[in-house]
C-alpha cells in the first residue's frame, strides 16, 4: 500500500507530466550507454 | 557539437524541473519518470539499468536541496 505522501507525488507527476526533460535525458544517456 | 549542446540543455531543463518539485516528491517522481521511460519502448537490460542509475543520481548531480542520491533500487537482470 502507498501512503498519502506517495499518492500526492504520483498525482503531481501524472497531472503535470513533470520531469519530461529528465525523461528525455534518461533515455538519451541510456542509448549512449552513459550514466552520469 | 550540437548533440552535446542539446544534452546540456536537457540537463539544465531537467534540473529546473527537479527544483520545482517538493523535496519529498523528487525521488518518487524520478522513479515514476524512470518507469515511464522504461515502458516507452523496448530497452536492453543494460539500458534499463542506465535509466534508473541516471534517475537515482540526478538530485545529486543537479544539487537539489535536501535530496542526495535517491534510495530506490536499480532493477537487476539475470546474466
Amino acid at each position: 500500500p502507498i501512503g498519502p505522501k506517495m499518492r500526492k507525488c504520483r498525482k503531481e507527476f501524472q497531472k503535470e507530466q513533470h520531469l519530461r526533460a529528465c525523461q528525455q535525458l534518461m533515455l538519451q544517456q541510456a542509448r549512449q550507454g552513459r550514466s552520469d | 557539437p550540437q548533440g552535446q549542446q542539446q544534452e546540456q540543455q536537457l540537463f539544465q531543463q531537467c534540473c529546473n524541473e527537479l527544483r520545482q518539485e517538493e523535496p519529498d516528491c523528487v525521488c518518487p517522481t524520478l522513479k515514476q519518470a524512470a518507469k515511464a521511460v522504461r515502458l516507452q519502448g523496448q530497452h536492453q537490460p543494460m539500458q534499463v539499468r542506465k535509466i534508473y542509475q541516471t534517475a537515482k543520481h540526478l538530485p545529486n548531480v543537479c544539487d537539489i536541496p535536501q535530496v542526495d542520491v535517491c534510495p530506490f533500487n536499480i532493477p537487476s537482470f539475470p546474466s
